[in-house]
Formats: C-alpha cells, sequence, structure tokens
C-alpha cells in the first residue's frame, strides 16, 4: 500500500515538535519536515510496517544528508598547507556575545601546540572590559606570545601585527579574537568586515552557543552573509545542550560545524560528529 | 518583541467577517508558531494555546464587546499572567546593608549586568560595592574592576584565593557601611554538580537578600530546566534577561518565570552600563501583540 498523506501528517507533526523541543529552529524544523513529506509521499509499504519507524528512519537520513555540506574543513590539513607554504595560516573567531570565542581559542592552540605547531594569539576584542586580561592570561598558561594593543585601539591592526609578528618569526598559526556582536547592529558588523578584508583570513569561524534558540539563525546567516565563514564550533554542548542549534546553523549556512566545546578547560573539545546529535534527537 | 507575527494573525482575525470555531482555531495554531519562534517552551506553548483556546470559544462574551475583541483580550490575560500581572522592583531596605547575589549560565551576562546594576542604584543614590566571586574565569576580576572603574565604585576581589566564599566573605566584612553589595559569581549550568553545589554553599554563607539571575535572551528550549534547577538549589528572587537588544524575542526568560515563580526585574539592553531597563510585564505584552 502507499503512505497516505493524512496518516503521515500526524506522526511528522510530533518529529516536528521534537526537533523544536531540541532546539532546532522553527523555520529550520519547518523545511525539514517539508522534505520528509515530499520525501515520503507515495513510498509504498508493507500493510504491517511500522509507520512510525520508516518515517524515523526516513528522517534521519534527511539529517545526515543535511551535514553533509559542500566543503569538508580540516583544521589540521589546512594548517598543514600553509606550513608547506612557509606562511601563518590566520584564523579568525567571530560570534555574538558571551558564546565562548576566547575560551574556545585557547582550546585551539592547546590542540595545535599538542601536535607541535606554534602559534601566537591576537586580541582584536579592543572593547570589552577585561577582554586583554583574559585572552592574556591563558596564552602565560599556555606558552604562547600574545599581540595586543590599548583598549579602544583598532581591531583590525592588532591582527595585522599579529600577521606579521607570525611571518617573520615563522609562526605555523595566528589566532584572532574579536568582539562579541549582535548580528542586527551594523556598525559592529561592518566593523567585523573591515577586519576580514584587512586581514585575509584562511579560515573565518562562527562561534555559536548551544543553548541558543531560534535565534541561531539570524546570526548564522548574517554573519555568513557579512563575512562568508568557513564553519562553526558550537559550544556549551556539556550544558545538557540538546544539538538542535547544530542543524540550524548547518541549514541556514551550508557550512560545517568543526568542533563541540564540551567544557571549560583546554582539553573540553571534540570533533564534531553528526551521529551523535542525531541519534540524540531521534532517541 | 514575541510580536510581529502575532500582530500579523491577529489582524488575519480581524479581517475575518465572523469569528468562529475554525478562525479560532487558526488563530491559536498561528499563536503557538509564534509562540514557539520566540522560543518559548514547547510545553508551555501547549498548554498555554489550549488554555487560550477553551477560553476563546467557551467563555461567555462580556455584553458590548465584539468578540473578536474578547478573543484578544483572552490572548493578552493569559500572557500577561504569566509574567506577572504589575512590575516587580527590586527591593532595597534603607538603612541596613542589601546583598544582591548574581547567578547563572556560562556567559549569560552576569558580570556586566552586575556593573549595571550598580550604575542604576548610584543614580539613585545609593552607597554600592561590588564583590567578584568568581574564582574560575580568567581575567573575572581585571573585567568586573574595569566595569566598576567607569562608574567610581569599589570592587573587592582576590586573584590568589581560589574560595568563593572567603573572596566573599572578606569583601562583606570590608563593605559593612554600604547600602548595597552586590556579588559576582562564576557562571555555571545545571550538570556542573560540585560547581551547583559551590552556588549552594555560598549562599549559606553569605545569606543574600536577593538571588538574581541572569539569563540570556537568545536561550532556547533549555532556559526552563535550567532556571529550575538553579532555583532547587538556591531560591531564586527575580531574574535580569539580557541582550535583548539583539533580534531574540526572549521567549525562554518567559519560560523560566513559569518554571521558577521569580519575576523579571531588569532587561539588558546592549553592553554599556547604562544598558539595563526595568522590566515591565503589561508594555512588554502590548508591544508583544502589537
Ligand atoms: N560549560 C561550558 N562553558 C564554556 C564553554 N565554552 C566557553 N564556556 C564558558 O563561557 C563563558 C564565556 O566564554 P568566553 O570565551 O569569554 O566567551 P566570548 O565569546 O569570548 O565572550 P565575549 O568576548 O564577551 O563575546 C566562560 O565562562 C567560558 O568558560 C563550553 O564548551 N562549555
Ligand atoms: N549586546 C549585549 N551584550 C551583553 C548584554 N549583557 C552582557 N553582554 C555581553 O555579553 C558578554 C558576556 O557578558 P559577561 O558579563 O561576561 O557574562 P557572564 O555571565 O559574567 O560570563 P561568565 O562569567 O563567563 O559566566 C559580554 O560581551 C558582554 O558585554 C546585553 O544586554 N546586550
Ligand atoms: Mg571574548
Ligand atoms: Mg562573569
Amino acid at each position: 500500500t502507499e503512505l497516505k498523506p493524512e496518516e503521515i501528517r500526524e506522526i511528522i507533526w510530533e518529529f516536528k515538535l521534537a526537533l523544536i523541543e531540541n532546539d532546532v529552529a522553527v523555520v529550520v524544523a519547518d523545511h525539514i519536515c517539508e522534505q520528509l513529506e515530499s520525501n515520503l509521499a507515495g513510498l509504498k509499504i508493507g500493510r504491517f510496517n511500522d509507520k512510525r519507524k520508516i518515517i524515523k528512519e526516513a528522517l534521519r537520513e534527511t539529517l545526515l544528508k543535511l551535514f553533509e555540506t559542500p566543503n569538508k574543513v580540516d583544521l589540521i590539513e589546512i594548517v598543514k598547507k600553509k606550513q608547506v607554504l612557509k606562511e601563518p595560516c590566520v584564523i579568525i573567531f567571530v560570534g555574538i556575545n558571551g558564546t565562548g570565542k576566547t575560551t574556545t581559542i585557547a582550546k585551539i592552540a592547546n590542540l595545535l601546540l599538542k601536535r607541535g605547531y606554534s602559534v601566537v594569539l591576537a586580541c582584536s576584542d579592543t572593547f570589552r572590559a577585561g577582554s586583554i586580561e583574559q585572552l592574556e592570561q591563558h596564552a602565560k598558561k599556555l606558552g604562547v606570545h600574545l599581540i595586543k594593543h590599548r583598549y579602544g585601539s583598532d581591531a583590525a591592526a592588532v591582527a595585522y601585527d599579529a600577521v606579521q609578528y607570525a611571518k617573520t618569526r615563522g609562526i605555523n598559526v595566528v589566532l584572532v579574537d574579536t568582539a562579541g556582536r549582535m548580528q542586527t547592529n551594523k556598525n559592529l558588523m561592518a566593523e567585523m568586515e573591515k577586519i576580514i578584508r584587512v586581514v585575509k583570513p584562511d579560515l573565518t569561524i562562527f562561534v555559536g552557543d548551544a543553548l541558543t534558540g531560534n535565534d541561531a539563525v539570524s546570526q548564522a546567516e548574517e554573519f555568513n552573509r557579512y563575512v562568508d565563514i568557513s564553519g562553526s564550533i558550537l559550544t556549551k554542548m556539556d550544558a545538557d545542550a540538546k544539538g538542535g542549534a547544530a542543524i540550524s546553523i548547518v541549514y541556514v549556512t551550508k557550512k560545517p560545524i568543526l568542533f563541540l566545546g564540551v567544557g571549560q578547560r583546554y582539553e573540553d573539545m571534540e570533533l564534531f560528529k553528526p551521529d551523535l546529535i542525531i541519534n540524540q534527537l531521534l532517541n | 518583541k514575541l510580536g510581529s507575527s502575532l500582530y500579523e494573525s491577529l489582524k488575519k482575525m480581524f479581517g475575518a467577517a465572523v469569528v468562529d470555531e475554525a478562525v479560532v482555531k487558526d488563530l491559536i495554531r498561528d499563536l503557538q508558531r509564534s509562540l514557539l519562534q520566540a522560543d518559548v517552551n514547547v510545553r508551555l506553548v501547549l498548554d498555554l494555546s489550549k488554555r487560550m483556546e477553551e477560553r476563546a470559544l467557551k467563555e461567555k462574551v462580556p455584553p458590548g464587546i465584539p468578540r473578536k475583541e474578547h478573543v484578544v483580550k483572552v490572548v493578552y490575560e493569559e500572557i500577561v499572567r504569566l509574567l506577572g500581572e504589575k512590575p516587580v522592583p527590586l527591593k532595597v531596605t534603607p538603612g541596613k546593608r542589601n546583598v544582591f547575589m548574581f547567578i547563572g549560565v556560562q556567559g549569560s551576562g552576569k558580570t556586566t549586568t552586575v556593573a549595571k546594576l550598580a550604575r542604576y542604584f548610584q543614580k539613585r543614590g545609593f552607597k554600592v560595592a561590588l564583590i567578584c566571586a568568581d574564582t574560575f574565569r580568567a581575567g573575572a576580576l581585571a573585567q568586573l574592576s574595569q566595569l566598576a572603574a567607569q562608574i567610581n565604585v569599589p570592587v573587592y576581589g582576590d586573584e590568589d584565593e581560589k574560595n568563593p566564599v572567603k573572596i566573599a566573605l572578606e569583601g562583606l566584612k570590608k563593605f559593612e557601611k554600604y547600602d548595597i553589595v552586590i556579588v559576582d559569581t562564576a557562571g555555571r549550568h545545571k550538570d556542573e554538580k560540585s560547581l551547583i553545589e559551590e552556588m549552594k554553599i555560598l549562599q549559606e554563607e553569605i545569606k543574600p537578600d536577593e538571588i538574581i539571575m541572569v539569563i540570556d535572551g537568545t536561550m532556547g528550549q533549555q532556559a526552563a530546566a535550567q532556571a529550575k534547577a538553579f532555583h532547587e538549589a538556591t531560591p531564586i528572587g527575580s531574574i535580569v534577561v539580557a541582550k535583548l537588544d539583539g533580534s531574540a524575542r526572549g521567549g525562554g526568560a518567559l519560560s523560566a518565570v513559569a518554571a521558577t515563580g521569580a519575576p523579571i526585574k531588569f532587561i539588558g539592553t546592549g553592553e554599556k552600563i547604562d544598558d539595563l531597563e526595568p522590566f515591565d510585564p503589561p508594555r512588554f505584552v502590548g508591544r508583544l501583540l502589537g
């Protein structure tokens, strides 16, 4: 027999609510379920097949496809390529306020140092109280140099200086920290655009908070629109986050998620694997 | 900010010639979608919409009021009821020292809000002092000190002391003569058991007059669960919703209120020290309904 639209609509609605309860943005859940419905239309199933199970597996397929972005981003591979070219790999981190950019930079620096690469940090957050002291403490703990100017100075200039510093000393990687900014603040988004234009980073990473709700769509959309992000890092997954924000961000940007932040220590970062989030969502 | 799509569906309803069951059901469905997009907790949205639908369809419309207007009134009332009918001010007892302790998830906006609240009270003639009891975050004392320096408010902290209770008690001794002392704490979430325990102990030792939880306005479906867990560990007196200057609609905070009964007393509307507004429920919902 053929799956009829009315019988699957009720089940799909339940799955849609489950997606939303797991922090998938409503508009993204809508699109996913529309696609699911069209994929299931006219599907022939046996009279005694479990409809719910079939729909669940179809949803799993839809979600897995969603995570197959056109580009893969392998951080270490990109660092290696730049090393061969004898150029520093410049990575800049952007996102709204408090998502974990500064802490993530410390984690990435730690990861790179462990693999034997040299790192220099740049504090291009010249605005927020204590931003320089915070990054400075991390730099000290990691044993890396920090390029900083005074509070109120030009953010792009700090990043530029850091790249020059890395070039003259043969440092493998420059990690650039930027100030948190609301995606709705045109001036700050323009400032960020300028930093990217001046510094020409090899990677621009959007850092998002896994606890974010529907705003994840607007954030990812706007940041991607202004500076064509290379990929994202989702932090605070350890805070019982359901991971739906990962789906929203990837759906909207079509760029991969590189890592998940799973705690506040340097070692609390894992490579992103879509199956983990999808399994959690469907079970 | 729960607003514009709800306003659109209300406009659609007013366009309908007669308000019948189908139109009400349609309105409630649009409403559900709008509330979900605003990050209101799914369970709460389903409860709310069931109640609204029952009232809209079954309540006797008061004489002289068109049924359409009655439906709008029902929607408005149910949401205002959730937020608390009247704004609740943060109570400061004159002639004694008031201690406020700030808690919340990592990065929600506590440190910034502590400084903003200090400014708010300073403008009203109170002598305010701050304590940095965040012994974990790199640069925490520098951050709070720099903010406080902007408004000439004293800060106590100790970068070599790892015990937040010791710092808080030392700071309270030092600031005995102040009207208001605000204590900033480290960010934590409900599954960090030792940090939740640390927060409990800190509250027992310093006995604050009010515990204030800062909630990130961009938080989604987890807001209610986080707030509930914090509340069970240390009873929350009030909530401040930060980052409402962005595009997030703050439904998570609404869910946190419903889950804890703690009223929202302020909202954060920016990164500067003056970006703090007292929370006004009816005005908020009025803006919400356009
Ligand atoms: N539990 C948990 N906390 C995290 C994680 N990543 C960052 N944090 C915490 O989140 C808070 C904010 O982190 P920051 O690195 O200062 O965030 P930021 O994006 O640089 O903030 P701004 O520069 O102010 O925009 C800190 O308390 C971090 O320790 C994570 O993966 N898990
Ligand atoms: N746009 C905006 N940014 C805010 C608001 N409140 C706080 N912030 C910013 O959000 C970021 C995090 O604020 P913090 O005060 O460091 O947050 P916190 O809760 O103390 O963080 P932890 O101590 O690490 O848990 C900073 O960049 C603040 O400037 C607000 O109302 N609007
Ligand atoms: Mg930062
Ligand atoms: Mg803080």
